[in-house]
């Protein structure tokens, strides 16, 4: 059995029995993908397993790739609305050469879309992270700039387009040395409630999910559209 | 009027045999996180000359029976699927991450001649 298993797991992409500590949570895209491919399998619509309706891009692989980065804590927050500041990272290395990447899409959930407790409005900055962390110093040197977005808290799941990122990442794996993120309290006068600003942060940092949902197209298991499966 | 054809006993005939393979047997349920299983199926049976006509055969099993029928050294047709479809899996990987994979051809539907 043992040898079965090692083909079928060469089937699957695999190397060896994976053997996770604990589930992941699958976002309800993945799972409405799955049931929306199982029911027509079950009725014998045939779909084309190489485009992925629901996201209107060609793949046959999705992959959920969780944030494997770190908080930064540094003394001295260079502004005092700064909330919190992380590194996001993306491990890139499950993507095999052969696939093409189509879709990249940063998730980050700030946490629960209730209206409860009101939070200040935000504002987020995203940024690449294009020189090695040197340690000891406090963040990382942020490179090129690309979200600058504000926010009203709490807001659910915002999403980014990181498909040009990823691509060159995917290219060239050393360049991946992950994204810089910032969230600032944004101040008002006016603000309804005076946001006592460490709890407020505090909340968010538990509550704050990143994740990188791929597509990938593997063109061996994917004949072009135009060109009938013979 | 046609004579009746020897009836070979309808189990004994190419058809398609239910097969679900549960992950748990197997073990992978603890990675694999959907689908618990699914219905595989086989095909298996005899596929007699008198019957490719109708064992959802192709030519070349027609021909081939009748190749069979007058040398026996020549193997008869052999019950194979016709129809198949794909499942879709998620499971997590060793990096913990969640994939969504679609695999053609997983579940035989029908089966014939050929």
């Amino acid at each position: 059995f043992q040898f079965q298993e090692r083909v079928f797991l060469q089937f699957l992409g695999l190397d060896k029995v994976p053997s996770p500590q604990k589930f992941q949570p699958v976002p309800y895209i993945l799972k409405k993908i799955f049931h929306d491919q199982e029911a027509a399998a079950t009725t014998g619509v045939s779909r084309d397993l190489c485009y992925v309706k629901e996201l209107g891009v060609r793949g046959n692989i999705l992959r959920l790739l969780p944030d494997q980065g770190f908080f930064f804590y540094s003394k001295n927050l260079p502004q005092v609305s700064s909330c919190l500041q992380k590194l996001l990272y993306f491990n890139l290395s499950s993507v095999k050469d052969k696939e093409q990447l189509t879709m990249a899409q940063l998730g980050l959930d700030l946490g629960p879309n209730t209206y409860y407790n009101l939070g200040p409005e935000l504002e987020l900055v995203l940024s690449l992270v294009q020189e090695p962390h040197v340690w000891g110093q406090s963040i990382p040197k942020p490179g090129k700039m690309f979200v600058l977005q504000s926010v009203l808290w709490p807001q659910g799941v915002l999403h980014f387009n990181l498909l040009d990122v990823a691509r060159d990442w995917s290219n060239n794996p050393q360049k991946n040395l992950g994204l810089f993120l910032e969230i600032l309290v944004k101040e008002h006068r006016d603000s309804v409630a005076n946001f006592q600003l460490g709890d407020t942060c505090a909340r968010l940092r538990c509550t704050l999910h990143a994740s990188l949902l791929i597509v990938t197209l593997n063109p061996k298991q994917c004949y072009h559209s135009s060109r009938e499966r013979r | 009027a046609a004579i009746p054809a020897p009836n070979a006993p309808c189990k004994n005939l190419c058809h398609r045999h239910q097969l679900f393979i549960n992950f748990r047997d197997l073990g992978w349920h603890k990675w694999i996180i959907a689908p618990k299983g699914f219905m595989a199926n086989y095909c298996h049976g005899d596929c007699p000359f008198s019957l490719t006509t109708s064992l959802n055969s192709s030519n070349y099993a027609f021909m081939q029976a009748m190749m069979h029928v007058v040398d026996p050294a020549i193997p008869q047709a052999v019950c194979i699927p016709t129809k198949l479809s794909p499942i879709s899996m998620l499971y997590q990987d060793n990096d913990d991450n969640v994939i969504l994979r679609h695999y053609e051809d997983m579940v035989v539907d029908e089966c014939g001649c050929g």
